[in-house]
């Protein structure tokens, strides 16, 4: 997903 | 940084209590995913952290019997609804997908990058701000600009890094902060307690 990469910062 | 001043000084000055419970709402709304996604232990340490210092900074200026007669009720007028309704309707319309956790995750983007504004109000309002208030402020912004560094970096050493929305948002925020950080300079360099103009 689009948004997936995001979701590993903070 | 605030936690340390507030129980150090048995005292929240100057600081809104509105910023950190918006802050307390952004972590709940973004870190719900804390229960059916695991990235790295850093990662789940860190948002259980900034979830118990939130909480605790709003139970210290809300409950304790003597901070909470430092808390300047009068002075921290922002309404909650100004930067809540607009975040909610934005992340209505853009967000990645149309999904419970996406759209409140997208929320708390959009609110985040808001949530500094009670602060920036109420300490314009201040005649005295203390040190740790102003540096509190400056690590605040520094926190969300130091990542646009980083954004810079992964954009060009990942594939299918494009974040328009966490990127927008995050130059929005830092970008809010540019008046301050101004004043916070020039007052640092002349070995000067800060002072905002009214």
């Amino acid at each position: 997903s689009r948004s997936a990469a995001a979701k590993d910062e903070l | 940084v605030l936690l340390l001043k507030i129980r150090a000084t048995r005292s929240c000055r100057g600081i809104s209590l509105k910023t950190q419970e918006l802050y307390a709402l952004v972590f709940i709304c973004r870190y719900l995913d804390l229960f059916y996604s695991y990235i790295s232990l850093y990662n789940t340490v860190m948002k259980v952290t900034y979830l118990a210092t939130a909480f605790s900074i709003v139970r210290y200026m809300r409950f304790d019997k003597v901070v909470r007669q430092t808390y300047d009720k009068e002075q921290d007028t922002f309404r909650y609804i100004f930067l809540i309704a607009p975040c909610a309707l934005l992340a209505l319309v853009l967000n990645h997908r149309f999904s419970p956790t996406e759209v409140l995750w997208t929320f708390s983007i959009y609110l985040e990058a808001v949530a500094i504004l009670p602060q920036l109000v109420l300490m314009q309002r201040t005649q005295n701000i203390d040190n740790l208030t102003a540096n509190y402020v400056a690590l605040l912004g520094a926190y969300r600009g130091f990542y646009i560094l980083n954004w810079i970096y992964r954009f060009a050493t990942e594939k299918h890094y494009r974040q328009w929305i966490v990127w927008i948002s995050g130059v929005a925020q830092t970008a809010l902060y540019a008046d301050f950080f101004y004043y916070y300079a020039l007052c640092w360099k002349a070995n000067q307690r800060l002072q905002l103009p009214a």
